[in-house]
């Protein structure tokens, strides 16, 4: 949330902004901010506010933004290929280094360099590209697993598109976009 | 939430579930539920429990799950091709009926029996179509614009998938699907 605010200040030209004003932009008070920033360490004097672009790149390490992640795409299809050419993904550390599908007719296939590998070889293919995140982009049916298979080849990060709930090992992460909620959330608030 | 739940009980086969099963299985507690669902009525009797079948088709129509909308999409590209494509889309009762871009290479093309129309006759393609809800998948900078013109030629509902953040009118609802921020908390829980 702060990170976001610090880029919008920057691109408007700000240089220094106090905890009040961060607190304002960010819907909290200025005792939040100064608590939720001591977390990650002192960075303002009281009275002399905090320097926009010092806090941001803080905040961008803390928060691992400019770390990179190799990421392997599951699943060559209509998504699938939209998340490939999607340019934001790069912008934020995320590339794709390899891609695993089940269809005979696309394995084989090169997407803008990265050739799509049988789904049947992935830990041999996470061992070789090094992936750390997984996309997935597999029905619903055949995500879990999928999942299970990938955090087993060592695979410590999902980002998970289809309509299903995932378990994954302690040792990992997921993340859900499920755009069926918002669907939902949309069509209720339209009936209100 | 307890429409999800009783989706799940129903693919089970359980035909009764009572009020303590239900708090448990959505992580509250009876009196809740109890209070929730008295919002939308009265379904079971204290002790007997509730109908698994009939609470959830009741769900369906206070969420308005059932009504199925109209949708415009504006932006033909690769996110855009995706989602009309998602077969989930129909299944939660949102109908492409009509497309907008502003390339005039894409212009005239069909996709599936829905011609592209140019978006300087949004206003015109709205009536004709009779779209109710529109979903954005342009690029950020032209989101607004796009989003003002539409609300005014009537549009009441916003799916939003650039990452942008969008105002509309009292009159009209936005939901907003932002990747990026699933993407820096999978990469903020990876530092962990
Ligand atoms: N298309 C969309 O706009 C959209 C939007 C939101 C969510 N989703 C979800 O994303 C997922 C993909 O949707 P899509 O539209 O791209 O479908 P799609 O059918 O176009 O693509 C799915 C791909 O997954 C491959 N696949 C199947 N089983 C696999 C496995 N075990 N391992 C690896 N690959 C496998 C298929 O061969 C196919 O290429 C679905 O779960 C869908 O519900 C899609
Ligand atoms: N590709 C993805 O997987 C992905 C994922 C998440 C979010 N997004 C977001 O979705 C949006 C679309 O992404 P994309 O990858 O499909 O981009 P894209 O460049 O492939 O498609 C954008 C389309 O919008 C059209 N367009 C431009 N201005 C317009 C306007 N004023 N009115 C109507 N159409 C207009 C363009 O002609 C183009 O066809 C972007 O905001 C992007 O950040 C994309």
């Amino acid at each position: 949330m702060y990170f976001r605010i610090l880029e919008d200040l920057e691109r408007n030209g700000r240089q220094v902004i106090s905890s009040a004003m961060l607190a304002k932009l960010g819907g909290t008070n200025s005792a939040q901010v100064r608590k939720d920033l001591s977390y990650f360490g002192n960075f303002g004097k009281r009275g002399r506010g905090y320097s926009v672009a010092d806090l941001k790149e803080t905040l961008r390490g803390i928060l691992g933004l400019n770390r990179s992640w190799r990421v392997v795409l599951v699943g060559a299809g209509q998504l699938g290929s939209a998340l490939f050419s999607y340019k934001d993904f790069n912008k934020h550390g995320f590339h794709v280094v390899a891609i695993l599908d089940v269809d005979p007719a696309k394995v084989g296939k090169t997407w803008d360099g990265v050739t799509i590998r049988a789904f049947d070889k992935c830990e041999q293919v996470v061992r070789e590209s090094g992936a750390e995140v997984a996309v997935i982009v597999t029905p619903s049916e055949a995500a879990q697993s999928a999942v299970d298979r990938l955090a087993k080849a060592g695979v410590r990060g999902f980002l998970n598109f289809a309509p299903c709930k995932l378990t994954v090992p302690e040792s990992a992460t997921v993340r859900n976009v499920n755009i069926t909620i918002e669907l939902e959330g949309l069509s209720y608030a339209l009936q209100g």
